[in-house]
């Protein structure tokens, strides 16, 4: 089957996911920069949930990312 | 904690509930609020006290979507709740997404659980890693007191404990997997994956996975007990059958089978057995032998009935791997006895240990 990253919409569930709670960037998509920091904070929340640290859009990464929870960031200065 | 290490100045803080959900009755969110601050009260020396009116330290609310901090929820599921470290004006404030249904049970979102979670950060609480923390951001429903360990640590290291030494009992920190001493409660296959049960986890060893996946048990199945005893697949009947003390449930993949918990002796086994220690099926022969104290009983899976001739010594049927075993399974020939931190591989045509491992080398630490 397709890979889970290849589902447009599974992207976007991830960007609004580290939008929030990362603080990835919002409108960088399509540069090569902002791949990277979307793979950074794929990285950066994987690490905080003990996940395997790839940088990419896994199935137990969108897992975790679908799961109920609390709205206070995971990292960051909280505003 | 927060960065800067938020916190209040003084021990006396006050909270008013601006408004309630009609998803329960008022009497029982003042009751779930109220508990909920009952159990960081427990641990540090902070008081908490109930305006009805004006403007108080912690204002909880309930509200959707946008509801007044440019902070929206997101209807239901997904976000549930937030609140503000402590500070003035919105500090400390709390608030929930009225669009979740808050139940005082198991079922949809424990409004107690969520409340004791999001009056943490009120306190200058951040989110913890530890998956069995009350502060770990994923919702988990769990009974008794909530806070773990780290959860104490954490809040005592902002506000000291409490002086009067109320006792509490916290509950442990998840095991890590890559804990020299780290022993098993249980083993089982579940179509393909592996199961390992730990304390109030179990770990999810999936072939295409990479990391094992720590999970609490009470998230999964709400329903089974915090600890498991023993556990075993019979693919056959594609049902995995869970032990502890003495009832047993039967899973079909991760759903829970009707008619369960039943209790063991139903199986055949003698009443004066209170716990199976654990459980093997071995494919070849049909029959599923069961661990307790020192001795093992076979249980014949296709005429449902116990073997006769048992219970028979584990130390003299299988030689060279001790007298007792917390886990068991079976892979290619291949009997996998966990107990302690040890891990023997026992051949199970030529009767005998072939190797002695850690038991955590199953997580290849």
């Amino acid at each position: 089957g397709p890979l889970p990253h290849d589902n447009p919409d599974n992207v976007r569930l991830a960007e609004r996911y580290l939008h929030r709670f990362y603080g990835l960037p919002a409108g960088l998509r399509g540069r090569k920069a902002s791949l990277d920091a979307f793979q950074d904070k794929i990285k950066e929340m994987q690490e905080f949930f003990k996940l395997e640290v790839t940088g990419n859009l896994d199935e137990n990464t969108l897992d975790v990312m679908q799961q109920p929870r609390c709205g206070v960031p995971d990292v960051g200065e909280y505003n | 904690h927060f960065p800067r290490k938020l916190k209040w100045q003084n021990t006396n803080i006050t909270f008013r509930i601006v408004n309630y959900t009609p998803d329960l009755k008022k009497s029982d969110v003042d009751r779930a609020i109220r508990n909920a601050l009952n159990v960081w009260a427990d641990v540090t020396p902070l008081t908490f006290k109930k305006l009805n009116e004006g403007i108080a330290d912690i204002m909880i609310s309930f509200g959707s979507k946008e509801h007044g901090d440019y902070n929206p929820f997101d209807g239901p599921n997904g976000l549930l709740a937030h609140a503000y470290p402590p500070g003035p004006g919105i500090g400390g404030d709390t608030h929930f997404d009225e669009d979740e249904h808050w139940t005082k049970d198991s079922s949809t979102y424990n409004l107690f659980i969520v409340a004791a979670h999001e009056l943490g950060h009120a306190l200058g609480m951040s989110h913890s890693s530890d998956p069995g923390a009350l502060m770990y951001p994923v919702y988990s429903y769990g009974e008794g007191f909530p806070l773990a360990e780290d959860d104490i640590e954490g809040i005592q290291e902002l506000y000291g404990p409490n002086p009067n030494h109320r006792k509490v009992k916290p509950k442990p920190d998840a095991p890590q997997k890559c804990d020299p001493m780290l022993s098993f409660d249980a083993v089982t296959e579940l179509r393909g994956e592996t199961i390992i049960f730990k304390d109030r986890f179990y770990w999810r060893i999936h072939p295409q996975f990479v990391e094992p996946e720590q999970t609490l048990i009470k998230n999964t199945w709400p329903s089974l007990p915090n600890k498991v005893d023993a556990a075993y697949e019979n693919p056959e009947k594609d049902q995995v059958f869970i032990f502890s003390g003495i009832r047993m449930w039967a899973l079909n993949g991760y759903t829970l089978v009707d008619g369960y918990p039943k209790y063991i002796h139903k199986l055949g086994l003698p009443k004066s057995v209170r716990k199976i220690d654990a459980a093997v099926h071995i494919r070849e022969t049909g029959k599923t032998l069961l661990f307790t104290d020192e001795e093992y009983w076979s249980y014949d899976e296709a005429s449902g009935s116990m073997d006769t001739g048992y219970p028979r010594s584990i130390e003299t049927d299988f030689p060279g791997m001790g007298d007792e075993v917390d886990a068991a399974a079976f892979h290619y020939g291949y009997l996998y006895f966990f107990h302690e931190h040890v891990q023997y591989e026992y051949s199970y045509n030529s009767r005998k240990v072939i190797r002695v491992l850690r038991a955590n080398s199953i997580f290849n630490c």
